[in-house]
């Protein structure tokens, strides 16, 4: 059979391996632009697959983009399949995102925890964290947005491995997040991370372990308050902004934090929508405006990561 | 599979520094199984919490004893996963 784009649904969950199948009908549909690349394996050797959009070049600035890092909020990871998409059709068409992808490379990991993934699909809908076994607990499982190398162990992430924000034995035990961070630090260049979650409507940016405002504070701020009033002119959503600790609580090893203290100066935080009767279970007829709206804000983002070099 | 009949998510509004150190202390508590969806705050933004149908009496008690606000974002759980399973077949098919 023909691959094609045109017969995946966009308004759909679909499981882990339709996810997959999917990276390669892109890449077929695209192949001078987008490539698949495997930046490591999770804790159960699933494969940690990454979309390379690039026009060409060697080493360029680069963008991160992850979707998908708690497995239960599937609307993070549809939005990711949407975007990814989008990307790639808009190239050559939209003058923003062709702009970017001449100069830089967009980097997007849409299924950060397929461990994870996979189990909410097949035995337990609301799982959060990896499925890593922990030594002397019979609870599974990793908080990977606690694992980070920055202020790990510190307030905001537990230390119980039956708490679903377990931090882990160690700063990046976790090959789920180890991989990226040999993959970023491998690379060099990675001038921005955007990292995409859901339900309660924020951006933020750093820090969340700590109070003291990061150096780029002012930047960072006007940034995020341009890219939520861009969203909110969509569909009205609102959207609030600023540093994880101020925006929400303390956080410590979050991925943000380590993004900035490792040199990636706009390190940003999504928490896409809330419907306000949902939570992690918003039905699928809103994943399209959820990544609708989303779009103009990272676009927001990537432009000005481009046209602010550094 | 894991099943979620009867469990309920709430949404939950702390008026005050004190109720929100209560329901980090509710967190704690093993025995309840119950699981932060949005964490508690700041007085006045709400959080949710999914609650397991076998501690809902006592953690509306908790609650109420408290003076600490509540309505039910959903329901029965297992009700919007099985429309959820349902749609994903219907969207296959």
């Amino acid at each position: 059979l023909e691959r094609s784009a045109s017969t995946f649904d966009f308004a759909s969950y679909h499981t882990l391996d339709e996810i997959y199948d999917w990276l390669d009908t892109l890449v077929a549909n695209h192949p001078s632009l987008v490539s698949k690349i495997q930046i490591g394996e999770s804790y159960e050797k699933r494969p940690l697959y990454v979309l390379k959009f690039s026009t060409g070049g060697s080493n360029r600035p680069a963008i991160w983009l992850d979707t998908g890092i708690h497995s239960r909020e599937w609307v993070t990871q549809a939005t990711g399949v949407w975007t990814a998409n989008k990307l790639a059709e808009e190239y050559g068409r939209d003058p923003s995102i062709t702009s970017i992808l001449d100069s830089m490379d967009i980097f997007f990991e849409i299924v950060t925890n397929p461990d994870g993934y996979a189990f909410t699909h097949s035995s337990n809908r609301l799982w959060r964290k990896t499925r890593s076994i922990n030594a002397g607990s019979s609870c599974v499982g990793v908080d990977p947005n606690r694992n980070w190398d920055a202020g790990f162990g510190g307030a905001g992430s537990s230390s119980s491995p039956c708490s679903e924000t377990y931090r882990g034995p160690y700063a990046h035990s976790e090959s789920e997040v180890k991989s990226i961070v040999d993959f970023i630090l491998g690379h060099g260049n990675v001038k921005a991370l955007i990292s995409i979650h859901s339900y309660s409507q924020m951006l933020m940016f750093p820090y969340g372990y700590k109070r003291t405002p990061a150096p780029d504070y002012q930047e960072l701020n006007e940034l995020a308050k341009k890219a939520v009033n861009d969203l909110a002119a969509v569909y009205g959503t609102e959207y609030t902004y600023g540093s994880i600790v101020d925006t929400i609580y303390v956080a410590s090893g979050t991925t943000v934090d380590w993004a900035y203290e490792n040199g990636v100066k706009y390190s940003y935080t999504f928490e896409l929508r809330d419907t306000g009767r949902y939570g992690f279970l918003l039905p699928s007829t809103q994943i399209i405006p959820t990544a609708t709206e989303t779009w103009p804000a990272l676009l927001d983002i990537m432009l000005h990561v481009q046209q602010h070099p550094y | 599979e894991q099943l979620f009949v009867g469990d309920q998510v709430l949404r939950v509004t702390a008026s005050n520094e004190e109720q929100i150190a209560l329901l980090r202390a509710l967190d704690e508590r093993e025995d309840l199984q119950v699981d932060f969806w949005r964490d508690p705050t700041k007085p006045g933004r709400p959080s949710d919490l999914h609650v397991p149908f076998p501690s809902l009496q006592a953690v509306k008690i908790f609650l109420e004893s408290h003076g600490i606000s509540y309505s039910i974002m959903i329901e029965d759980v297992q009700q919007l996963l099985d429309e959820e399973k349902k749609t994903m077949m219907l969207a296959r098919g």
